[in-house]
């Protein structure tokens, strides 16, 4: 049951949707729970929405966990965060406010192929599972696979390749879900967070050109603020900006699309660590990674609320 | 043994290139061994002074150290055993399955 569920530890994806089914039905006011389509190996898309349940139409924020399969700490973010807004409706304002003003989209694993097959087969597989019909190798590279600079520095056109970007943007079904829900949504959905691991930095376009995006100042200070809050919980520091100059250009990646498709705040968060246990964070650093992370896109979606 | 033992004795071994000729040291060297990049996470992107932190199996980890040790490029090894790592980061989910 919910009250006995685990979450300081990972869990498979059967695991995953049983949850979901579960806060679902316990939760009625607060969760709906529907799927955006279908995986390339037929498996449904899970989406939360999550928030007090309004009649009138509320800004949203979408959170997707888990494109790349290996990096587990995604899921188990996405989980804990529905954990943490349902528990502390009742005891934490901030909270309270976010539930009441906003909705929250919830995608705990959108690769949920790859994550499967993290769990069964390869533990370090990063890519989708969709075939080629020429190539042996399987998958694509869903953060390479979105319809922004599509395929250039930073991504492959070799179906072998961990960065392949697939035979066409939207290829992956996956993706395509995502992408077509982004645009049905595209009036109330503010924000796209996209949580991945392994760097310990909070991301913003552009990653494929040097400019500076046109609500910069917003945006900047969103992610100062979150990477304040952030440190706030156990020092770990965050570095923050546009991803072209904080990492390096590269093709564009689900963030990109987001922002260019008129989300006003996008961002791709990498989780802890920076190369100590790399993809094998231990299930003892879920919860100060989890609990310092929601901290974060608490004050993002904070953000949300103000002018600016 | 999870995924049956499969990553006993793989290594993580992290380089941070100095120069531009070490950088293409460990290009050629990830396209010959076919290791696995942990980061940065493509190899057009390996630049000087950036850690690399690649995933490399059994098989290829020896043959990939003295490849640095002729060229001289220092190294440090992350993970020594990455099956022993697999083990402990899903320590209750093996007691789960135990149980």
């Amino acid at each position: 049951s919910e009250s006995e569920y685990d979450y300081e530890v990972y869990h498979s994806l059967e695991e995953i949707q049983s949850w979901m089914h579960e806060i679902n039905r316990t939760h009625p006011h607060f969760v709906n729970m529907f799927s955006i389509g279908q995986s390339f190996e037929g498996r449904p898309l899970y989406v939360l929405q999550l928030g007090k349940k309004s009649r009138r139409d509320k800004k949203a924020v979408w959170i997707d966990c888990g494109v790349h399969a290996r990096e587990w700490i995604g899921p188990a973010f996405c989980q804990w965060f529905v954990k943490e807004a349902l528990h502390s409706y009742h005891s934490d304002p901030v909270t309270r406010r976010l539930m009441n003003q906003l909705y929250f989209y919830i995608m705990p694993v959108f690769n949920v192929d790859g994550y499967h097959f993290s769990w069964t087969k390869d533990r370090f597989w990063r890519k989708t599972r969709s075939k080629n019909s020429k190539f042996h190798c399987r998958g694509v590279d869903a953060n390479r696979n979105w319809k922004v600079k599509w395929c250039e520095e930073g991504a492959s056109s070799h179906p072998c390749d961990e960065t392949y970007c697939g035979p066409y943007p939207e290829s992956e079904p996956e993706v395509k879900a995502v992408a077509n829900f982004l645009r049905k949504q595209r009036k109330r959905v503010k924000a796209y967070i996209s949580i991945h691991a392994y760097a310990q930095m909070l991301l913003y376009p552009y990653s494929y050109k040097y400019a500076t995006i046109p609500n910069f100042d917003c945006v900047e200070s969103a992610a100062h603020n979150a990477v304040l809050a952030l440190y706030s919980a156990y020092g770990v520091r965050y570095r923050y900006g546009p991803a072209s100059t904080t990492l390096y250009v590269s093709s564009g990646s689900s963030m990109d699309w987001a922002y260019k498709n008129g989300i006003p705040y996008a961002f791709a968060f990498e989780l802890r660590d920076t190369g100590y246990f790399g993809f094998l964070l231990p299930e003892t650093l879920i919860n100060p990674t989890c609990t310092e992370t929601t901290r974060a896109v608490k004050t993002i979606s904070a953000s949300l609320l103000k002018k600016c | 043994y999870l995924y049956n033992n499969r990553y006993a004795g793989d290594q993580v071994i992290r380089v941070i290139p100095h120069n531009d000729g070490e950088v293409e040291i460990l290009k050629s060297l990830y396209k010959q061994l076919e290791v696995d990049l942990w980061q940065p996470n493509s190899v057009s992107i390996i630049t000087e002074g950036a850690a690399v932190d690649l995933h490399i199996d059994r098989n290829s980890s020896g043959i990939f150290r003295s490849h640095l040790q002729q060229a001289k490029i220092p190294y440090k090894v992350l993970i020594s055993n990455l099956q022993k790592e697999i083990e402990k980061q899903s320590g209750s989910r093996s007691s789960r399955k135990r149980r």
